[in-house]
């Protein structure tokens, strides 16, 4: 593992942290997409099958057990905790994403590495894993302003990617077999996603000014 | 047939 895969998985971790940390300091999720958050848990269900199937690390495992866990807690303090639920924006979270579900099942379907139960359900979990910021983005713009916490969590969720496409130059330049292009295409893709944000990110950042997206 | 790499990615 190179330092890049690390530093992506570290700012992963601490992306979720921080809204762990919103939620239960703050005992609110406004400005958080219920819908995004549904999105990773089935993201992380759909490729993590494999814990059952296959081994690598214990480090993986762990980070793996982790990424389940800590999505489906926060899908349900956002669904059904008591306080919590009370500040969901559901107005503003209107993203239709069983359409990127059913996009992406019919993508996986079609491209995947081999036609397998987890094959595909890999290729859907990183065909969706590419999209399913969109609703928490769309959110964002709509309410205009982001909240401090809100905007450092979709920062090192995009940091995360970054991170990942340096991780992949780094192991193309230093492995012989390494094609994984299924992984690189969405990735780009889902990085891209954020130059938006990034680009407002640092503006407000530069300015030392509340972070402000435009209508 | 060439063997796909291990997934070793999170």
């Amino acid at each position: 593992m190179n330092i890049f895969r690390f530093l992506g998985d570290m700012t992963h971790l601490i992306s979720i942290l921080i809204l762990l940390l919103k939620i239960y300091a703050t005992k609110s999720c406004s400005g958080i997409s219920l819908k995004t958050q549904e999105l990773y848990a089935l993201v992380f269900l759909a490729r993590y099958l494999d814990l059952f199937t296959d081994f690598i690390s214990v480090y993986n495992s762990v980070m793996k057990v982790v990424f389940i866990a800590s999505s489906l807690a926060i899908v349900w303090c956002m669904r059904r905790h008591r306080v919590v639920r009370r500040s969901y924006d559901k107005e503003l979270d209107t993203f239709r994403h069983y359409f990127l579900v059913a996009a992406c099942l019919a993508l996986a379907l079609l491209v995947q590495e081999k036609f397998t139960f987890l094959e595909v359900l890999w290729a859907f979990s990183i065909y969706l894993e590419a999209v399913a910021i969109l609703p928490q983005l769309v959110l964002l713009q709509r309410s205009g302003n982001v909240d401090n916490l809100t905007g450092q969590y979709v920062f090192f969720l995009g940091a995360y990617r970054a991170f990942y496409i340096l991780n992949w130059i780094y192991r193309y330049f230093t492995e012989t077999h390494f094609s994984r292009w299924i992984s690189c295409v969405s990735g780009l893709v889902q990085t891209a996603l954020y130059a938006d944000f990034f680009y407002y990110y640092f503006i407000s950042w530069k300015n030392n000014s509340k972070l402000q997206l435009p209508a | 047939q060439v063997q796909a790499p291990p997934k070793d990615e999170l």
